[in-house]
């Protein structure tokens, strides 16, 4: 483990306490994309299938627990809370699974390392991963009051991956035979997605105004 | 080359 990893992993944990505060305490969902949520808690189920099967760390099980129970709550608090569902744009927050899951899985399908079921779903899992969020940049283009957690939440998890990248490279470096094509195209990808965002999160930030993005 | 590779990552 090192140091990027480590900050990338507190920086994704503090991106899903960011967004539980919201949900907890001032009971909104507004502004959340419940697409991208259901798109992460179906990116955990298929990536941490290994969690009773092959033991890592107790650091790695527990952290694969918080994010599965954490991805699965946040989905029942958008969906069923009943004061926190009210807050919820369902008319803006458009975006079909299908589109987005489908190509996915048929890319995972032709490119994986080994053609086996826990393989194909853990190769999904990443290629999924690197467009869910997608849903949730189309709603903050739509929604025109970004509020501060919302914003904090979304830079939380882009710079998550970003922090990954260096990971990986750390990794490639120090250690023999580290070389993982998957997860590094896919979050390259994934991160390249928050170019934009974080450019106008870093002008707000700077100009010291509300986050707002162009229409 | 193939790798068995340890999936330690989250």
């Amino acid at each position: 483990m090192n140091i990027f990893r480590l900050t990338a992993d507190m920086t994704h944990l503090m991106s899903v306490i960011v967004l539980l505060l919201k949900i907890h305490t001032i009971k909104s969902c507004a502004g959340i994309s419940l697409k991208t949520q259901e798109l992460y808690a179906i990116v955990f189920t298929c990536r941490y299938l290994d969690i009773f099967t092959d033991f890592i760390s107790f650091y790695n099980t527990i952290m694969k627990v918080i994010f599965l129970w954490t991805s699965f709550s946040i989905v029942w608090y958008m969906r069923y809370h009943k004061i926190v569902r009210r807050s919820y744009d369902k008319d803006q927050d458009t975006f079909r699974h299908v589109f987005l899951m489908l190509p996915c899985l048929v890319l995972a399908l032709l490119i994986n390392e080994r053609f086996t079921f826990k393989e194909v779903m853990w190769t999904f899992s990443f290629y999924l991963e690197a467009v869910a969020i997608l849903p949730q940049l189309v709603l903050l283009q739509r929604t025109r009051n970004i509020d501060n957690l919302t914003g904090q939440y979304i830079f939380l998890l882009g710079a998550y991956r970003a922090l990954y990248i260096l990971n990986w490279i750390y990794r490639y470096v120090t250690e023999p035979n580290y070389v993982h094509w998957i997860p590094w195209m896919s979050g390259l990808v994934q991160t390249l997605l928050y170019g934009d965002f974080f450019y106008y999160y870093f002008l707000s930030w700077k100009n010291n105004v509300k986050l707002q993005l162009p229409a | 080359v193939k790798h068995d590779f340890v999936k330690d990552e989250l």
